[in-house]
Protein backbone atom coordinates (compact mmCIF):
# COMPACT_ATOMS: atom_id res chain seq x y z
CA UNK A 1 0.00 0.00 0.00
CA UNK A 2 0.77 3.61 -0.96
CA UNK A 3 0.27 6.09 1.71
CA UNK A 4 1.87 9.44 1.89
CA UNK A 5 1.20 13.11 3.52
CA UNK A 6 2.21 16.13 2.22
CA UNK A 7 2.93 19.43 4.14
CA UNK A 8 3.19 23.14 2.32
CA UNK A 9 2.91 26.17 4.35
CA UNK A 10 2.49 28.37 1.07
CA UNK A 11 -0.64 30.30 0.58
CA UNK A 12 -2.86 29.17 -2.05
CA UNK A 13 -6.50 28.99 -3.02
CA UNK A 14 -8.50 25.39 -2.91
CA UNK A 15 -8.85 24.65 -5.77
CA UNK A 16 -5.27 25.30 -7.33
CA UNK A 17 -3.81 23.21 -4.51
CA UNK A 18 -6.24 20.27 -5.76
CA UNK A 19 -5.23 20.70 -8.89
CA UNK A 20 -1.42 21.08 -8.39
CA UNK A 21 -1.69 18.10 -6.43
CA UNK A 22 -3.59 15.88 -8.48
CA UNK A 23 -0.94 16.84 -11.72
CA UNK A 24 2.27 16.15 -9.07
CA UNK A 25 0.41 12.73 -7.90
CA UNK A 26 0.25 12.23 -11.80
CA UNK A 27 4.05 12.84 -12.45
CA UNK A 28 4.87 10.62 -9.03
CA UNK A 29 3.29 8.21 -7.26
CA UNK A 30 1.30 7.27 -10.28
CA UNK A 31 4.37 6.53 -12.22
CA UNK A 32 5.87 3.91 -9.70
CA UNK A 33 5.42 0.10 -9.76
CA UNK A 34 6.40 -2.64 -8.04
CA UNK A 35 4.21 -5.27 -8.38
CA UNK A 36 1.48 -4.34 -10.35
CA UNK A 37 -1.12 -4.80 -7.68
CA UNK A 38 -2.97 -1.70 -6.73
CA UNK A 39 -4.25 -1.41 -2.70
CA UNK A 40 -7.48 -0.60 -1.29
CA UNK A 41 -5.82 1.97 0.46
CA UNK A 42 -3.31 4.02 -1.61
CA UNK A 43 -3.48 7.27 -0.25
CA UNK A 44 -1.93 10.74 -0.89
CA UNK A 45 -3.12 13.87 1.85
CA UNK A 46 -1.93 17.16 0.89
CA UNK A 47 -2.06 19.85 3.89
CA UNK A 48 -1.36 23.54 2.98
CA UNK A 49 -1.32 26.02 6.01
CA UNK A 50 -0.49 29.21 3.98
CA UNK A 51 1.85 29.69 7.28
CA UNK A 52 4.77 31.59 5.68
CA UNK A 53 2.46 34.64 4.75
CA UNK A 54 3.26 35.78 1.44
CA UNK A 55 0.90 36.54 -1.61
CA UNK A 56 -2.37 34.01 -2.23
CA UNK A 57 -1.48 31.54 -5.07
CA UNK A 58 -4.82 31.75 -7.02
CA UNK A 59 -3.53 30.67 -10.45
CA UNK A 60 -1.59 27.65 -11.58
CA UNK A 61 -0.74 29.68 -14.60
CA UNK A 62 1.50 32.78 -12.54
CA UNK A 63 4.59 32.25 -12.50
CA UNK A 64 4.57 31.54 -8.39
CA UNK A 65 1.94 28.87 -9.19
CA UNK A 66 4.50 27.56 -11.30
CA UNK A 67 7.08 27.55 -8.90
CA UNK A 68 4.86 25.82 -6.54
CA UNK A 69 4.07 23.09 -8.94
CA UNK A 70 7.35 22.68 -10.19
CA UNK A 71 8.44 22.22 -6.13
CA UNK A 72 5.80 20.32 -5.35
CA UNK A 73 7.07 17.68 -8.19
CA UNK A 74 10.29 17.17 -6.91
CA UNK A 75 9.22 16.70 -3.41
CA UNK A 76 6.43 13.92 -4.61
CA UNK A 77 8.88 12.34 -6.81
CA UNK A 78 11.48 11.86 -4.51
CA UNK A 79 9.37 9.91 -2.01
CA UNK A 80 7.70 7.91 -5.42
CA UNK A 81 11.27 6.42 -6.37
CA UNK A 82 11.98 6.07 -2.60
CA UNK A 83 9.12 3.85 -2.36
CA UNK A 84 10.03 1.95 -5.75
CA UNK A 85 13.89 1.75 -4.50
CA UNK A 86 12.38 0.16 -1.41
CA UNK A 87 10.18 -2.16 -3.34
CA UNK A 88 10.33 -5.70 -1.59
CA UNK A 89 12.92 -7.70 -2.35
CA UNK A 90 14.45 -5.26 -4.58
CA UNK A 91 18.10 -4.97 -5.49
CA UNK A 92 17.43 -2.14 -7.43
CA UNK A 93 15.19 1.02 -8.51
CA UNK A 94 14.56 1.34 -12.30
CA UNK A 95 14.32 3.99 -14.14
CA UNK A 96 12.52 4.67 -17.19
CA UNK A 97 12.52 7.55 -19.45
CA UNK A 98 10.89 8.31 -22.36
CA UNK A 99 10.75 11.11 -25.33
CA UNK A 100 9.72 11.52 -28.13
CA UNK A 101 5.98 10.70 -27.63
CA UNK A 102 2.88 12.85 -28.61
CA UNK A 103 1.69 14.21 -25.80
CA UNK A 104 3.36 13.41 -21.75
CA UNK A 105 0.33 11.76 -20.87
CA UNK A 106 1.37 9.02 -23.66
CA UNK A 107 4.91 8.65 -22.58
CA UNK A 108 3.43 8.58 -19.44
CA UNK A 109 2.05 5.59 -20.48
CA UNK A 110 4.75 3.97 -22.41
CA UNK A 111 7.19 4.34 -19.64
CA UNK A 112 4.57 2.71 -16.83
CA UNK A 113 4.16 -0.22 -18.52
CA UNK A 114 8.01 -0.78 -19.35
CA UNK A 115 8.89 -0.33 -15.42
CA UNK A 116 5.38 -2.81 -14.69
CA UNK A 117 7.07 -6.12 -17.14
CA UNK A 118 7.62 -9.07 -15.09
CA UNK A 119 10.12 -10.21 -17.87
CA UNK A 120 11.92 -6.68 -18.23
CA UNK A 121 12.23 -7.08 -14.21
CA UNK A 122 13.44 -10.31 -13.53
CA UNK A 123 15.70 -9.54 -16.57
CA UNK A 124 17.24 -6.91 -14.61
CA UNK A 125 17.41 -9.08 -11.38
CA UNK A 126 19.26 -11.68 -13.02
CA UNK A 127 21.43 -9.03 -14.76
CA UNK A 128 20.79 -9.89 -18.34
CA UNK A 129 20.39 -6.78 -21.15
CA UNK A 130 17.61 -9.02 -22.76
CA UNK A 131 16.65 -5.55 -24.00
CA UNK A 132 14.14 -7.21 -26.17
CA UNK A 133 11.63 -7.50 -23.63
CA UNK A 134 11.68 -3.45 -23.24
CA UNK A 135 10.70 -3.11 -26.60
CA UNK A 136 8.11 -5.74 -26.30
CA UNK A 137 6.81 -3.72 -23.39
CA UNK A 138 6.68 -0.41 -24.92
CA UNK A 139 4.52 -2.30 -28.20
CA UNK A 140 2.54 -3.57 -26.05
CA UNK A 141 1.26 -0.10 -23.93
CA UNK A 142 -1.77 1.10 -25.90
CA UNK A 143 0.14 3.78 -27.18
CA UNK A 144 0.54 4.19 -31.08
CA UNK A 145 4.11 5.04 -32.31
CA UNK A 146 6.12 4.26 -35.33
CA UNK A 147 8.74 0.76 -34.64
CA UNK A 148 11.05 2.44 -36.85
CA UNK A 149 12.14 5.09 -35.13
CA UNK A 150 12.17 3.01 -31.59
CA UNK A 151 15.38 3.67 -30.15
CA UNK A 152 16.69 1.53 -26.68
CA UNK A 153 19.46 2.79 -24.08
CA UNK A 154 20.17 0.60 -20.68
CA UNK A 155 22.47 2.96 -19.03
CA UNK A 156 25.33 4.43 -21.35
CA UNK A 157 24.81 1.43 -24.01
CA UNK A 158 22.76 2.19 -27.23
CA UNK A 159 20.49 -1.19 -28.24
CA UNK A 160 18.36 -0.15 -30.50
CA UNK A 161 18.03 3.02 -32.28
CA UNK A 162 15.99 3.81 -35.63
CA UNK A 163 14.22 0.48 -34.79
CA UNK A 164 17.17 -1.48 -35.47
CA UNK A 165 18.81 -3.47 -33.43
CA UNK A 166 22.76 -1.89 -32.23
CA UNK A 167 25.78 -4.14 -32.17
CA UNK A 168 26.98 -3.61 -27.73
CA UNK A 169 29.02 -5.12 -25.54
CA UNK A 170 26.38 -7.83 -23.78
CA UNK A 171 29.13 -8.52 -21.10
CA UNK A 172 29.96 -4.63 -20.43
CA UNK A 173 26.42 -4.21 -19.89
CA UNK A 174 25.38 -7.26 -18.11
CA UNK A 175 28.12 -5.77 -15.50
CA UNK A 176 26.78 -2.66 -15.75
CA UNK A 177 23.62 -3.95 -14.06
CA UNK A 178 25.20 -6.21 -11.80
CA UNK A 179 27.40 -3.46 -10.71
CA UNK A 180 24.18 -1.35 -10.06
CA UNK A 181 22.57 -3.76 -8.42
CA UNK A 182 25.36 -4.70 -5.84
CA UNK A 183 24.93 -0.90 -5.12
CA UNK A 184 21.19 -0.78 -4.65
CA UNK A 185 21.70 2.08 -7.32
CA UNK A 186 19.52 2.93 -10.16
CA UNK A 187 19.20 1.19 -13.46
CA UNK A 188 18.34 3.59 -16.25
CA UNK A 189 16.60 3.05 -19.32
CA UNK A 190 15.81 5.57 -22.36
CA UNK A 191 13.36 5.38 -25.04
CA UNK A 192 12.59 7.25 -27.39
CA UNK A 193 9.86 6.72 -29.95
CA UNK A 194 9.43 9.65 -32.12
CA UNK A 195 9.98 13.12 -32.94
CA UNK A 196 7.01 14.44 -30.65
CA UNK A 197 7.44 16.64 -27.38
CA UNK A 198 5.67 14.32 -25.20
CA UNK A 199 8.26 13.23 -22.32
CA UNK A 200 7.80 11.64 -18.83
CA UNK A 201 9.31 9.02 -16.13
CA UNK A 202 8.42 5.95 -14.40
CA UNK A 203 10.27 4.04 -11.67
CA UNK A 204 9.89 0.52 -10.70
CA UNK A 205 12.18 -2.17 -9.24
CA UNK A 206 13.38 -5.75 -10.54
CA UNK A 207 11.28 -8.89 -9.37
CA UNK A 208 13.53 -11.35 -6.86
CA UNK A 209 13.05 -14.78 -5.28
CA UNK A 210 12.58 -12.48 -2.25
CA UNK A 211 9.89 -11.41 -3.14
CA UNK A 212 8.00 -13.97 -3.54
CA UNK A 213 9.47 -15.29 -0.23
CA UNK A 214 7.60 -12.27 1.79
CA UNK A 215 4.65 -11.90 0.15
CA UNK A 216 3.64 -16.27 -0.08
CA UNK A 217 4.24 -16.32 3.85
CA UNK A 218 2.47 -12.65 4.57
CA UNK A 219 -0.17 -13.40 7.21
CA UNK A 220 1.25 -17.11 8.28
CA UNK B 1 23.71 4.20 -1.58
CA UNK B 2 23.12 2.09 0.95
CA UNK B 3 26.00 3.61 2.64
CA UNK B 4 24.24 6.97 2.61
CA UNK B 5 21.39 5.79 5.13
CA UNK B 6 22.04 7.94 7.69
CA UNK B 7 20.70 5.90 11.29
CA UNK B 8 17.61 7.24 12.23
CA UNK B 9 16.42 7.93 16.05
CA UNK B 10 13.97 5.16 15.33
CA UNK B 11 16.09 2.21 14.57
CA UNK B 12 15.04 2.46 11.35
CA UNK B 13 17.29 3.65 8.53
CA UNK B 14 15.89 6.61 6.60
CA UNK B 15 15.90 6.24 2.25
CA UNK B 16 18.41 7.99 0.60
CA UNK B 17 16.46 10.42 -1.13
CA UNK B 18 18.37 12.68 -3.05
CA UNK B 19 16.52 15.77 -4.35
CA UNK B 20 17.55 17.09 -8.19
CA UNK B 21 19.25 20.36 -9.07
CA UNK B 22 16.78 23.38 -8.99
CA UNK B 23 15.86 26.50 -7.40
CA UNK B 24 15.17 24.91 -3.96
CA UNK B 25 17.37 23.76 -1.58
CA UNK B 26 16.87 20.44 0.05
CA UNK B 27 16.29 20.60 4.18
CA UNK B 28 15.57 17.86 7.28
CA UNK B 29 12.64 17.27 8.17
CA UNK B 30 9.66 15.64 6.29
CA UNK B 31 6.66 16.28 7.15
CA UNK B 32 7.47 19.11 10.15
CA UNK B 33 9.48 21.58 7.66
CA UNK B 34 6.64 23.01 6.39
CA UNK B 35 5.15 25.95 8.84
CA UNK B 36 2.09 25.20 11.35
CA UNK B 37 2.76 21.24 11.56
CA UNK B 38 3.69 19.38 13.80
CA UNK B 39 3.80 15.06 14.50
CA UNK B 40 4.46 12.18 16.53
CA UNK B 41 4.83 8.36 16.44
CA UNK B 42 4.40 6.21 18.79
CA UNK B 43 3.56 2.27 19.46
CA UNK B 44 0.11 1.63 19.93
CA UNK B 45 0.59 -1.99 20.11
CA UNK B 46 -0.96 -2.61 16.01
CA UNK B 47 1.91 -4.65 14.70
CA UNK B 48 2.17 -8.41 15.54
CA UNK B 49 5.87 -8.47 13.95
CA UNK B 50 7.61 -5.77 16.07
CA UNK B 51 8.03 -2.94 18.54
CA UNK B 52 8.54 -0.01 15.71
CA UNK B 53 6.15 2.62 15.87
CA UNK B 54 2.64 2.03 14.13
CA UNK B 55 0.90 5.04 14.62
CA UNK B 56 1.07 8.61 13.42
CA UNK B 57 -0.48 11.97 13.68
CA UNK B 58 0.37 15.23 11.68
CA UNK B 59 -1.43 18.08 12.88
CA UNK B 60 -1.98 21.99 11.43
CA UNK B 61 -2.07 24.66 13.97
CA UNK B 62 -4.90 26.34 12.06
CA UNK B 63 -7.30 24.52 9.25
CA UNK B 64 -5.25 23.79 6.42
CA UNK B 65 -6.25 24.11 2.86
CA UNK B 66 -6.28 19.81 1.66
CA UNK B 67 -6.07 18.17 -1.18
CA UNK B 68 -6.46 14.22 -1.83
CA UNK B 69 -6.21 11.42 -3.99
CA UNK B 70 -7.06 8.04 -3.27
CA UNK B 71 -7.35 4.61 -5.22
CA UNK B 72 -9.87 3.43 -7.52
CA UNK B 73 -9.43 0.26 -6.47
CA UNK B 74 -13.70 -0.57 -6.28
CA UNK B 75 -12.82 -2.46 -2.87
CA UNK B 76 -11.71 0.61 -1.24
CA UNK B 77 -10.65 0.76 2.61
CA UNK B 78 -13.21 2.32 5.28
CA UNK B 79 -10.52 5.13 5.91
CA UNK B 80 -10.39 5.70 2.00
CA UNK B 81 -14.49 6.01 1.91
CA UNK B 82 -14.24 8.38 5.06
CA UNK B 83 -12.01 10.77 3.90
CA UNK B 84 -12.87 10.94 0.30
CA UNK B 85 -16.58 11.99 1.99
CA UNK B 86 -14.44 14.39 4.24
CA UNK B 87 -12.97 15.96 1.05
CA UNK B 88 -16.14 16.05 -0.73
CA UNK B 89 -17.29 18.52 1.91
CA UNK B 90 -14.92 20.35 3.09
CA UNK B 91 -11.72 21.91 2.01
CA UNK B 92 -9.86 22.45 4.73
CA UNK B 93 -8.63 19.95 8.00
CA UNK B 94 -6.59 19.87 10.96
CA UNK B 95 -5.75 16.37 11.50
CA UNK B 96 -4.28 13.08 9.71
CA UNK B 97 -3.99 9.95 11.54
CA UNK B 98 -2.31 7.22 10.52
CA UNK B 99 -2.10 3.79 11.80
CA UNK B 100 0.17 0.28 10.28
CA UNK B 101 -0.66 -2.99 11.11
CA UNK B 102 -4.19 -3.33 9.91
CA UNK B 103 -5.63 -2.04 7.02
CA UNK B 104 -9.15 -1.91 7.74
CA UNK B 105 -10.38 -3.07 4.31
CA UNK B 106 -12.95 -5.43 3.10
CA UNK B 107 -13.97 -4.95 6.75
CA UNK B 108 -17.60 -4.25 6.00
CA UNK B 109 -19.80 -1.90 7.90
CA UNK B 110 -17.95 -2.76 11.40
CA UNK B 111 -14.55 -0.86 9.60
CA UNK B 112 -16.42 1.99 8.44
CA UNK B 113 -17.21 2.48 12.18
CA UNK B 114 -13.92 1.48 13.12
CA UNK B 115 -12.98 5.21 11.24
CA UNK B 116 -15.57 7.01 12.59
CA UNK B 117 -15.06 5.85 16.01
CA UNK B 118 -11.00 6.90 15.47
CA UNK B 119 -11.79 10.21 14.28
CA UNK B 120 -13.90 11.36 16.60
CA UNK B 121 -11.51 10.32 19.49
CA UNK B 122 -9.17 12.27 17.93
CA UNK B 123 -11.20 15.16 17.06
CA UNK B 124 -12.18 15.26 20.72
CA UNK B 125 -8.78 14.86 22.36
CA UNK B 126 -7.49 17.77 19.83
CA UNK B 127 -10.71 19.88 20.57
CA UNK B 128 -11.85 20.27 16.85
CA UNK B 129 -14.79 18.98 14.70
CA UNK B 130 -14.54 15.50 13.64
CA UNK B 131 -14.78 16.53 9.88
CA UNK B 132 -11.09 18.11 10.42
CA UNK B 133 -9.42 14.80 11.09
CA UNK B 134 -8.24 12.01 8.45
CA UNK B 135 -7.48 8.67 8.38
CA UNK B 136 -5.22 6.36 6.61
CA UNK B 137 -4.64 2.83 7.63
CA UNK B 138 -2.08 0.39 6.35
CA UNK B 139 -1.55 -3.41 6.70
CA UNK B 140 -2.99 -6.48 6.84
CA UNK B 141 -6.52 -6.04 4.19
CA UNK B 142 -9.44 -7.99 5.37
CA UNK B 143 -8.26 -7.12 9.11
CA UNK B 144 -9.82 -4.68 11.44
CA UNK B 145 -7.74 -2.14 13.58
CA UNK B 146 -7.42 -2.91 17.05
CA UNK B 147 -8.89 -0.02 18.05
CA UNK B 148 -8.74 -0.28 21.73
CA UNK B 149 -5.34 -0.53 21.41
CA UNK B 150 -5.28 2.79 18.94
CA UNK B 151 -7.66 4.47 21.14
CA UNK B 152 -6.04 4.18 24.49
CA UNK B 153 -3.13 5.89 22.62
CA UNK B 154 -4.28 8.83 21.60
CA UNK B 155 -3.22 10.64 24.42
CA UNK B 156 0.30 10.16 24.30
CA UNK B 157 0.29 10.35 20.66
CA UNK B 158 -1.11 14.10 20.81
CA UNK B 159 0.88 14.83 24.01
CA UNK B 160 4.00 13.48 22.13
CA UNK B 161 3.01 16.35 18.83
CA UNK B 162 6.03 18.61 18.17
CA UNK B 163 7.37 20.49 14.80
CA UNK B 164 11.38 19.08 15.59
CA UNK B 165 13.37 16.79 13.15
CA UNK B 166 12.87 13.62 15.32
CA UNK B 167 9.19 13.25 15.69
CA UNK B 168 9.00 13.47 11.76
CA UNK B 169 11.04 11.04 11.66
CA UNK B 170 9.12 9.18 14.37
CA UNK B 171 5.83 9.35 12.06
CA UNK B 172 7.84 8.31 9.14
CA UNK B 173 8.81 4.83 10.93
CA UNK B 174 5.10 4.70 12.38
CA UNK B 175 3.58 4.29 9.07
CA UNK B 176 5.99 1.70 7.45
CA UNK B 177 4.83 -1.75 7.15
CA UNK B 178 7.08 -4.07 5.07
CA UNK B 179 9.47 -1.26 4.45
CA UNK B 180 13.02 -1.12 4.86
CA UNK B 181 13.73 2.54 4.87
CA UNK B 182 11.68 5.19 6.25
CA UNK B 183 10.62 7.63 3.87
CA UNK B 184 10.92 11.98 4.07
CA UNK B 185 12.12 14.38 2.59
CA UNK B 186 11.50 18.76 2.96
CA UNK B 187 12.79 21.24 0.67
CA UNK B 188 12.55 24.96 0.85
CA UNK B 189 12.62 27.19 -2.23
CA UNK B 190 11.48 30.92 -2.74
CA UNK B 191 8.56 32.05 -4.25
CA UNK B 192 7.20 35.83 -5.12
CA UNK B 193 9.36 36.85 -1.89
CA UNK B 194 8.35 34.69 -0.07
CA UNK B 195 10.40 31.29 1.59
CA UNK B 196 8.28 28.79 1.31
CA UNK B 197 8.55 25.01 2.78
CA UNK B 198 7.14 21.71 1.57
CA UNK B 199 7.54 18.45 3.17
CA UNK B 200 6.61 14.75 3.41
CA UNK B 201 6.40 11.11 4.34
CA UNK B 202 5.68 7.98 2.29
CA UNK B 203 5.23 4.83 2.79
CA UNK B 204 5.16 1.27 0.87
CA UNK B 205 7.03 -1.74 -0.31
CA UNK B 206 4.68 -3.98 -1.96
CA UNK B 207 1.20 -4.32 -3.58
CA UNK B 208 2.35 -0.63 -5.15
CA UNK B 209 1.07 0.21 -8.48
CA UNK B 210 -0.99 3.49 -7.88
CA UNK B 211 -3.97 4.17 -9.76
CA UNK B 212 -5.34 7.00 -7.67
CA UNK B 213 -7.81 9.86 -8.86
Amino acid sequence: TLLGVITCDAAVTSDIWRTMVKTAVMRSFNQITVDGDSSTNDTILALASGACGGDLIARGDSFEGSQLQRALDVVMQGLAKSVAWDGEGATCLIAVKVSGAETEAAAATIARTVASSSLTKAAIHGRDPNWGRIACAAGYAGVKFDPSQLSIHLGQFLLMEGGQPQPFDRSAASHYLKVVGEEHGTVQINICVGNGTGCSEAWGCDLSYEYVRINAEYTT
Amino acid sequence: VLEQMAPSTTSMPEAPIVLPEGPWKQIPGGVTAAGGFKASGAYARLRSASQKPDLALVVCDHDAVVAGTFTTNLMAAAPVLYCKKILEKSDRVRAVLINAGQANAATGDAGHQDSLDCASALAKILGIPMESVLIQSTGVIGQRIKKDNLLDSLPYLVSELSSDIESANKAAVAITTTDIVSKSVALETIIGNTKVRIGGMAKGSGMIHPNMA
